[in-house]
């Protein structure tokens, strides 16, 4: 077993879809 | 039934290292609802909304499901074709597919069964105003 070195790490807004963008004035 | 590759972002592979808002670690099987609450609170361009399955149809390949969601209190229809191995974030629940089995066949991340009338955790833009 070889340790990674370096694990990557993910935002946390990766793992939640975009849904409906909102844009107001 | 024919098996293209996997093309699922790798964050949904038990273990994976989340990072929360705060800073926070976590692996990604064990976040919780407040943690996404949590984070768009502190999140200066994101703001958490919920988003409710009203319809899970067939897609036009074979892996993949058409949902429709009902988002926010606008109850926005929106349209997502994904495959159906594709997580999504229950509130109160947590991570929920169309197709749990296959899910955790292939991110080792459990599921429950995703079925209309769950209410999602999705993200929209906060207004810059």
């Amino acid at each position: 077993n070889v340790e990674p070195r370096s694990v990557p790490v993910f935002p946390w807004h990766s793992l939640v879809p975009f849904l409906a963008p909102t844009q107001s004035d | 039934s024919p098996s293209s590759p996997v093309a699922l972002p790798p964050f949904f592979m038990r273990g994976s290292i989340i990072q929360l808002a705060d800073g926070e670690l976590k692996r990604v099987e064990d976040l919780k609802t407040e943690d996404f609450i949590q984070s768009a609170e502190i999140s200066s361009e994101l703001k958490i909304d919920s988003s409710t399955v009203e319809r899970i149809d067939c897609g036009q390949s074979p892996n993949a499901v058409l949902i429709q969601f009902s988002v926010g209190e606008l109850k926005a229809q929106v349209c997502v074709e994904v495959l159906v191995e594709y997580p999504f974030f229950v509130f109160g629940q947590g991570w929920s597919s169309c197709c749990p089995d296959r899910t955790t066949q292939l991110f080792e991340l459990s599921c429950a069964k995703l079925c209309v009338g769950d209410v999602c955790v999705s993200l929209t833009l906060r207004s810059l105003r």
